[in-house]
């Protein structure tokens, strides 16, 4: 049985470049799994983490932080955006109860992606900056379950001017992403320009009804002695009936030596 | 004092917004940034109980209690800081990032923010040109009580500067641009040490993601009400 709460998804990857899988996500993801081997296309990856992240670590590149090495990795302007769409796979295990309901989620992708899970395909938006939440409920295995993702790069990776530059041709400045990628006066430009799950992934499980963001502010009176509380939170409920939810608040101060003020 | 329960009732397949009736805190411990007093720092548990089901989710957030101000001085054009009522001098540092392939780990970030720290620093300034900083960031800014200055994804070398101007509209999709400010700030809003979003680096955004930020980021009218005793 799942317990309700978070797992994080951050071991067991692979990887492999798109140009080089011959099989689309549904069949990566039902009758054709990758494996590690040998002749096998795929390696270890690193999740959260970015194409190169996971290049260096296998030792296909160069670190490209030490000496000239930057100048050994092929840049993304040169190669086109394929030869940086990566694709990244990962198999788990989520038994969940009736009535408790399972959302995959993406805190960061750079800079959009499909997402395949037991052959079932989502589409994640682009944007650097943004999350990404999938419910999964319904199309969850008992036993394993495969995830694949492809990532694409951002959309204008720019080329880099022979003279370097700050922001290279600027052309990343028509995404919505980090815009050092291209070289500034104090980084070579980042080949892959960050392409990647860059931040965490995870699995939430849930009863009926599920807290989205909630928003804790403070205000305060009579110089500091009064202060108040407010605290706005979405609720969502998933099962097709009415929900009566209590809904509770506890706030602890954490003193010294752990000892807790309730 | 401090558990507080309300009950609500959801639609089937409902998604509702709901605000709390305020919680009342009298001399609540107030987190204070480096060098002026203690980050004290509350748990904030939230859980919700479904009937005939039992506890369905649960969020936790450390929070402190505290109110920054700025403004921009009238005589010097800078900006001035008040944490909790009182003026504080700002010593800041700039950051970019943890590391530009973006091996971002717990350890470096308590590393680098609690050199920051040790430096007698009580503000880092995150660089419009690099990422909107993770909740790990954060989490130990908080900690150690350093101020955040959070830039958007603008830039005056890429956006809208230089012969010939590039980019002088700023990025292609403004909608995404603002879908992914929004998604940000609630992925980050509720740290203490979050004290100012600001549009980019050296340069204003473009007039309508400029004035959909300021609309979105102002200060609710709902918190600036007094109660009374």
């Amino acid at each position: 049985m799942t317990e309700i709460g978070k797992t994080v998804l951050d071991s067991g990857w692979l990887a492999a470049r798109s140009t080089e899988v011959n099989d689309d996500g549904v069949k990566l993801t039902t009758t054709n799994p990758p494996t590690l081997g040998p002749q096998s296309r795929w390696m270890e990856a690193v999740v959260p983490g970015t194409v190169l992240g996971t290049l260096v670590k296998n030792k296909s590149i160069p670190d490209p932080f030490y000496g000239l090495e930057n100048e050994a990795i092929i840049d993304i302007a040169d190669s086109g955006r394929d030869y940086y769409t990566f694709w990244f796979y990962k198999t788990f295990q989520c038994k969940r109860l009736l009535n408790q309901y399972v959302h995959l989620n993406f805190r960061a992708i750079n800079y959009s992606a499909e997402v395949y899970l037991n052959g079932h395909k989502t589409v994640l938006p682009k944007g650097m900056f943004r999350r990404h939440t999938l419910d999964v409920t319904d199309i969850l295995h008992p036993e394993k379950n495969l995830l694949a993702v492809i990532v694409h790069p951002p959309d204008h990776p720019g080329t880099i001017p022979a003279e370097g530059g700050q922001g290279g041709d600027h052309e990343i400045g028509k995404d919505v992403a980090a815009q050092y990628v291209e070289g500034w006066d104090w980084i070579c430009p980042i080949r892959d320009r960050n392409t990647g799950i860059w931040d965490e992934v995870s699995l939430t499980v849930t009863g009926p009804v599920r807290i989205i963001d909630p928003h804790l502010v403070s205000t305060f009176f009579d110089n500091y002695k009064r202060a108040y509380l407010h605290v706005t939170a979405e609720l969502e409920n998933k099962s097709s009936w009415n929900a009566d939810c209590s809904v509770n608040i506890q706030v602890t101060a954490e003193l010294e030596d752990g000892v807790c003020l309730v | 004092e401090h558990v507080h329960t309300e009950n609500v009732i959801i639609p089937a397949k409902g998604h509702i917004q709901h605000t709390f009736n305020q919680l009342f805190f009298y001399k609540p411990e107030l987190w204070w940034p480096n060098g002026m007093g203690k980050q004290n720092l509350y748990n904030i548990l939230i859980t919700v109980v479904v009937k005939e089901f039992g506890e369905s989710d649960s969020w936790m957030q450390p929070f402190g209690f505290r109110k920054i101000e700025s403004d921009i001085d009238s005589v010097t054009g800078g900006r001035l800081f008040k944490i909790n009522g009182e003026p504080i001098f700002i010593r800041g540092g700039n950051w970019i990032l943890s590391d530009g392939l973006l091996r971002l780990s717990k350890e470096r970030y308590r590393t680098d923010i609690k050199f920051h720290a040790d430096m007698n620093m009580n503000m880092i300034r995150c660089w419009g040109g690099g990422l909107a900083e993770r909740p790990d960031f954060y989490h130990f800014c908080d900690i150690y009580g350093l101020l955040v200055w959070q830039e958007f994804w603008i830039t005056g070398d890429v956006d809208g500067r230089g012969v010939p101007v590039s980019n002088p509209n700023g990025p292609l999709d403004h909608d995404l641009f603002m879908l992914c400010a929004r998604d940000t700030v609630k992925l980050l809003r509720n740290h203490p040490s979050l004290a100012l979003w600001v549009g980019g680096n050296e340069q204003v955004p473009p007039k309508d993601i400029n004035e959909a930020l300021q609309q979105d980021l102002r200060l609710h009218p709902y918190f600036i009400t007094q109660f009374l005793s």
